[in-house]
């Protein structure tokens, strides 16, 4: 496992959405993972149609949220995803008025998998395989600018999870104590003297929030409960693994 | 800006002319003067509440005034959120989760 990560550096990861006035944080999150993984299995950039996850998800909730493996579930029964450019996200959810045998497929998935519920593992899989979605607690979000965010079960209940983004990297940030003896950006010009591990996640509220749509959350702690739903769509075949013979 | 290293929160004058800032910023506007008055009551305590969230964190994070510092927490949850209506995540994996392996 490498000390940093970052899929953003290598274009892999599709500009950042904003869902506007529609609970679609789910399906956004589940688009974003498969185009980053076209990318990085395929190295074929392509946008999906998140309207398509809307109207076509077997919940029929739309607009009034859902779950990242329903979105998954929805690809393979449509046999894969319309392109944003053909099937538009408009905002709102037509439930079951769905248009996916309209439009020609350009991304699909072989299935989904649920991580381990351990930063250590997801850390691992991130940098192998590529970005997770994940459902974290958002409850800290609505004010935050940028920076890394170390929360406490507190502050940030880690069990009660609502929003669902994107992991895309994680990394190190070298600290000096501030003047409240509190963890500080480096840019104090003041000798370094601890570090913070952080994860990187991309969100769905447009460029202009947070950190130009991304936010930090820092790693090893289950800040918010990043640990809670690690999932994740597989876009390769499963790779021939050994044969393994149970004993008689 | 962030609140990291600022004066505790803005007089009542400075509050309106921040909350101005923040309609122009973001668009904002609203129908009548109680919608008015109501809702740089909620930037107002949100403006606290990113203090205090700026004094509880570990990390580096700044908090501030942001594209939804006019609404309840209630509203930023239900419109931003990925809950189902009247269904929550709290579905726990813990029978037997550790068995699941990687898929």
């Amino acid at each position: 496992e490498p000390q940093t990560c970052d899929w953003r550096k290598v274009g892999t990861i599709s500009p950042v959405r904003d869902q506007r006035n529609c609970n679609c944080c789910w399906a956004m999150a589940a688009a974003g993972n498969i185009e980053a993984l076209w990318a990085i299995k395929f190295r074929h950039f392509v946008e999906v149609s998140v309207q398509q996850l809307l109207d076509c998800d077997r919940c029929g909730n739309g607009c009034r949220g859902g779950f990242v493996w329903d979105a998954f579930l929805t690809v393979l029964n449509n046999s894969g995803l319309a392109s944003e450019k053909d099937y538009p996200f408009n905002g709102s959810g037509k439930t079951h008025r769905c248009l996916a045998k309209k439009y020609k497929k350009v991304a699909w998935i072989q299935d989904f998998i649920i991580l381990q519920a351990c930063e250590q593992s997801m850390a691992r899989h991130l940098a192998t395989e590529g970005p997770i979605t994940v459902t974290i607690n958002m409850t800290l979000l609505q004010q935050y600018q940028k920076g890394v965010i170390k929360a406490t079960p507190t502050t940030c209940d880690p069990t009660q999870v609502d929003h669902s983004v994107l992991l895309v990297g994680f990394g190190k940030t070298k600290l000096v104590e501030g003047r409240q003896g509190k963890a500080a950006s480096f840019g104090s010009h003041a000798r370094p003297r601890r570090s913070m591990a952080y994860w990187i996640l991309k969100n769905s509220w447009g460029p202009q929030w947070g950190e130009e749509g991304y936010f930090r959350l820092h790693r090893g702690s289950n800040t918010c409960g990043i640990t809670k739903f690690p999932v994740t769509a597989r876009v390769d075949k499963p790779k021939k693994q050994h044969q393994v013979s149970c004993p008689p | 800006d962030s609140l990291r290293g600022q004066d505790p929160g803005p007089q009542p004058l400075e509050l309106k002319e921040v909350f101005r800032l923040f309609q122009m910023q973001y668009n904002r506007s609203y129908p009548n003067p109680a919608e008015y008055a109501r809702r740089l009551d909620i930037f107002a305590q949100n403006l606290a509440k990113a203090q205090r969230l700026q004094e509880e964190d570990l990390g580096t994070a700044e908090f501030g005034v942001t594209q939804f510092s006019d609404l309840t927490e209630e509203e930023f949850v239900q419109l931003y959120g990925s809950q189902v209506a009247g269904e929550a995540l709290g579905v726990s994996r813990k029978v037997g989760s550790e068995e699941w392996g990687e898929s």
